[in-house]
């Protein structure tokens, strides 16, 4: 952000903070009109996460410089605003992760998988703006009747995997013994195998525990 | 098979298989894998005494004897790709990690990236061989993601040409390494190196800690197991304390800086050289997180089809679980992570070997910027998969509780990589740092 600030050029994941550097990014006011306009494409969500991130950076920038110019230390500035840089740490993970997982998408050629896990890619990023709606809300990168928008597709979406979500888990293509789990049993037979598993409990393995000779009953011939 | 299972299969929309191909990076990958798998899975070597039912010390004892057979069965397969050699070990040891981890994940590629060609000719064969099992000593009692706070030190004496390691007090013994307690008999230790009476920060230096025939620890050792933990109950997690234990000065990792045999000391080109095996940790961090998340959603998935329970209509049959929203609300935003972190992992392995090559050909420039996206989504994917382990828990009703299910030991063997290989909240700092500096 600084090197950007000082007009320097930066390449690479943080080449968003070019335009945050030189001011071009700023949160919008509540009522002016929202960046994005359509929340079921996916580029433009991206684009606000982008948006968010360089936010959250730059605020959290600029209050470490409030406080310098309040003749704080660059160290106690630092920590009086370390919950505003974690939050734009995070901020920038989650535009990471949702880019990667888009770019993935242009690199799948088959239409049934492409078209499945562009759904899961929108609940993804949806889900996303949903528990930090604060952040979107706040920047004025969203509108209020955009986020009830966005509860709603994603009701939509969740109906749109259900039938293929046991496909979809199948494709991790875990074995039996990897996974290790009686509820994950490829083939479903949860109850039987679970009766089996709890037969071979070493607390099994004798029909009457010591423990009751040892204390059980001598306490019953005290009472 | 059960029929609503089955029924959920005829009713997907997408070839399974193709996906499996993207998953693990083209067909013929995943052909690979489930030969691997196979050897492992047909090998009655690697049959085991359900760990649930075995005592702390019987699972050590069992892990270890596993991890034994895999050393001779990867040399009598030939399997020495790293990502292959990954597979393996995934399977004998599946949804934990083992005493050999360190070992093979941290001891053998920090020689790898930091030893002389004369180190690696001394110690890399015999480390292949495991008459030297190493681990990789870097955390303290009293310090552990601030580096700059470690208190063990290493003083160059010249007149003999050793250094001299000490655990100078309590708060500065080594605490928590995988593998040290009872399993290595070598230690890479990140000590504060003083050489001409200056400090000059943390490096590498390896350590004999255990006598290679008898495994007796050697003289000015005190090593031992830190006990009982929240999972890892295959791993024995170690303390340290040096007692002014002598090497010689051939031990220091040398490849970047160095100190000369009269105690003078050369520069790294970059500093943070020293803690390239973190970052190598963590970009694979991502990629244990996708896999913890993909297992949890299997399983809470698979069975919320299984399951039926209450009514949505009056008088209708109980139906499947997975048919409520609010189970699907829970489940289905668990599942898109699982996806986008497996896409996130393969990316960051892209990313570090690409990175990884430029470095061995003296190209540093790249380098804090990996260091920042390792360090930020490593703490990223670990606080998500976390609790999305938890979620999927939760999701099972009674039986996500049952050992049986597998989601207590997923959570419980995932969760200490929100503060091994660096603190998440430090960890985000640390890439605030690069997003607001660079």
């Amino acid at each position: 952000y600084r090197l950007a600030k000082n007009g320097q050029q930066l390449s690479g994941i943080v080449s968003y903070l070019n335009d945050a550097g030189r001011g071009r990014v700023q949160p919008q006011t509540v009522s002016s009109r929202p960046i994005v306009v359509d929340v079921n494409d996916l580029s433009s969500l991206v684009e606000v996460y982008k948006l968010r991130a360089a936010i959250l950076v730059e605020l959290a920038a600029k209050n470490i410089q409030q406080d310098m110019q309040r003749r704080k230390s660059e160290e106690d500035a630092w920590n009086n605003n370390a919950i505003d840089l974690v939050k734009a740490s995070d901020a920038h993970c989650h535009y990471v992760v949702v880019k990667l997982f888009t770019d993935k998408l242009g690199e799948i050629g088959d239409t049934g998988v492409h078209s499945v896990l562009s759904t899961l890619a929108l609940l993804y990023t949806l889900h996303g703006i949903a528990l930090n709606s604060g952040d979107f809300l706040q920047a004025g990168l969203l509108s209020v009747p955009q986020m009830l928008q966005i509860s709603v597709r994603i009701k939509d979406l969740l109906s749109q995997l259900r039938p293929n979500a046991v496909a979809l888990v199948d494709a991790f293509n875990f074995t039996d013994r990897t996974l290790n789990s009686v509820l994950g049993r490829y083939d479903g037979n949860v109850y039987d195998n679970m009766y089996e598993w709890a037969r071979r409990s070493p607390l099994n393995s004798t029909e009457v525990h010591k423990s009751f000779h040892k204390y059980l009953k001598p306490l019953r011939a005290k009472l | 098979m059960n029929p609503d299972i089955k029924r959920e299969r005829e009713n997907a929309t997408f070839n399974v298989e193709t996906l499996t191909n993207i998953l693990d990076g083209s067909p013929q990958k995943t052909k690979r894998r489930r030969e691997i798998e196979s050897l492992v899975l047909n090998d009655p070597d690697f049959w085991e005494d359900d760990p649930n039912f075995l005592s702390r010390s019987e699972r050590y004892d069992q892990a270890v004897r596993k991890s034994a057979q895999m050393i001779l069965k990867l040399r009598e397969y030939g399997i020495s790709d790293p990502d292959e050699i990954y597979c393996y070990k995934n399977c004998v040891h599946p949804n934990r990690a083992e005493p050999l981890d360190l070992h093979l994940g941290m001891f053998l590629p920090t020689l790898l990236n930091q030893a002389t060609s004369e180190q690696m000719d001394r110690f890399f064969m015999p480390a292949w061989n495991l008459e030297i099992i190493g681990t990789y000593a870097q955390t303290e009692m009293g310090h552990g993601t601030h580096l700059r706070g470690l208190e063990t030190t290493a003083t160059y004496d010249p007149s003999t040409q050793e250094f001299v390691l000490n655990s100078p007090t309590i708060s500065s013994i080594k605490w928590w390494p995988g593998g040290l307690g009872k399993t290595s008999n070598h230690a890479i230790v990140l000590a504060q190196l003083y050489t001409q009476g200056k400090c000059h920060g943390l490096h590498a230096f390896i350590v004999p800690i255990r006598d290679i025939k008898t495994h007796e620890p050697l003289p000015g050792i005190v090593v031992g197991d830190i006990g009982p933990k929240f999972g890892f109950n295959e791993i024995d997690n170690g303390f340290l304390k040096l007692e002014n234990v002598r090497i010689p000065r051939e031990n220091m990792l040398m490849k970047y800086a160095k100190v000369e045999p009269d105690g003078a000391y050369v520069k790294p080109p970059s500093s943070k050289l020293t803690y390239g095996t973190m970052v190598f940790i963590r970009s694979l961090i991502v990629g244990t997180s996708a896999k913890a998340v993909a297992k949890s959603s299997t399983i809470a998935i698979r069975y919320s089809t299984v399951r039926r329970q209450s009514e949505i209509r009056p008088g209708q049959p109980e139906p499947q679980i997975l048919d409520y929203q609010t189970q699907q609300y829970k489940l289905f935003p668990v599942l898109a992570m699982a996806y986008a972190f497996t896409f996130v992992g393969q990316y960051m392995t892209q990313t570090y070997q690409r990175i990884t090559g430029d470095i061995n050909e003296g190209d540093f420039s790249e380098l804090p910027e990996l260091h920042a996206l390792s360090a930020g989504l490593k703490a990223f994917t670990t606080w998500a998969a976390n609790s999305a382990i938890e979620v999927c828990r939760m999701s099972c009703g009674g039986h996500g509780y049952s050992r049986s299910s597998a989601l207590p030991d997923i959570y419980t063997e995932f969760t200490p990589s929100c503060t091994y290989e660096g603190e998440n909240t430090v960890m985000m700092l640390q890439t605030a740092r690069y997003l607001v500096k660079s």
